[in-house]
C-alpha cells in the first residue's frame, strides 16, 4: 500500500454532539467533559477551533449507545455556560485513515481529502495527528468514503473496514 | 502515575495557521492541503469544527521552520477560495498529553482541562485522539502548563518535556 498507511476504519455506530457559541474563557471546557468523565463516557475527536468574539464551538463523538446520557449532561451543562445550543447528530460516519506513515508523509492529509472531495463527499470535521486522519461525513457516505480511500491507498482487502 | 499516561510534552516551536470562513463544501480542505503536501510541509492537528451558515474556519499547526513557506501556500490558496483571513499565529504551545491509558480512561479529557483552568490557562484549540490529548494555549503558558499536569497526572522527572 501507499506510504505504510496501516487501514481505514469507518465508524457508523457514533453520533457527534455539538456545544455551540460557549465563552472561550479557562473552565468552560472543563465543565463540560469533567462530568462526562465522571459517567464513565469515552469521549472521541473532541474538536474546538480558534474562538470569533469570544465564543468557540466545542464537538466530539461519542459510541451510539452512551449517547443519550451524554447528551443529557452535555445538555444541562450547556445552560449553565450559556451556551448558544447544543446540537445531536446521529447521522454521521467517522472515516479514519490510520498508520505510521502518517507523520513522515505529508502528502497524505490532503491526497485523503483530495480522494473523498474526487466522490461529492464533504467534509464535516477534520481532527488529525501524526498516526491517525479523522473526518466527519454523512453516513450514508461511509461505503463510499470507504472504497475510494481503500482504491486510492491501495489498501488490501482486509485494510478497510466498516464498524 | 496515574491512567497510565505516559508523558506530557510541549511544543513551543510550533505556530497555528488558521483559514477563516472557507465554504463548507466538497474539495476546500484538499485545495488547501494538496500543495502544502507537494511542499513536502508537515502538517499536524489540522482541526475542523462544524460550519455555521456554509462557512467553516480550519487551523492547523506546523514547525516554526516551515511556517513562513507553508502561510505563503495557504495564503494563495486561501484568497482562491475566497475565504474570510488567514490568521497567522506563532506565539503559541501545543501541550498534549500521551499515552494509551486515554482510550480507557474516559476522566482523563476533563481531569485534564480541569487541571490547566485551575491555574488559568484558556484552551484555545482542542484536537483528541485515543492515545493523544493536544491543547493549544498561550505560549507563555507553557512551563506552567506541563508543571500543572506533571504535578496532577503524578508524572515522573522524564515524562514532562518542552521542546
Ligand atoms: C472554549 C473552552 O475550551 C475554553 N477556552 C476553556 O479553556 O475551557
Ligand atoms: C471546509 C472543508 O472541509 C469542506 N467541507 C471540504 O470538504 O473540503
Amino acid at each position: 500500500n501507499i506510504h505504510g498507511i496501516r487501514g481505514v476504519v469507518a465508524d457508523t455506530r457514533v453520533v457527534k454532539i455539538s456545544v455551540i457559541g460557549v465563552p472561550d474563557r479557562p473552565g468552560v471546557a472543563a465543565a463540560l467533559f469533567v462530568p462526562l468523565g465522571q459517567a464513565r463516557i469515552k469521549t472521541d475527536m473532541i474538536v474546538q477551533n480558534i474562538s470569533h468574539e469570544g465564543l468557540s464551538d466545542i464537538s466530539f463523538v461519542v459510541a451510539q449507545d452512551e449517547a443519550q446520557e451524554a447528551l443529557a449532561i452535555i445538555q444541562e451543562k450547556a445552560r449553565s455556560l450559556g451556551a448558544v445550543e447544543v446540537q445531536f447528530d446521529p447521522e454521521i460516519a467517522r472515516i479514519s485513515i490510520v498508520g505510521g506513515g502518517i507523520a513522515s508523509h505529508p502528502e497524505i492529509a490532503g491526497e485523503m481529502f483530495a480522494a473523498l472531495a474526487s466522490v461529492g463527499i464533504n467534509l464535516e470535521m477534520i481532527s488529525t495527528s501524526e498516526i491517525k486522519i479523522s473526518c466527519i461525513v454523512r453516513q450514508e457516505h461511509a461505503q463510499k468514503a470507504l472504497q475510494i480511500l481503500h482504491d486510492r491507498f491501495e489498501l488490501g482487502k482486509g485494510d478497510a473496514i466498516e464498524n
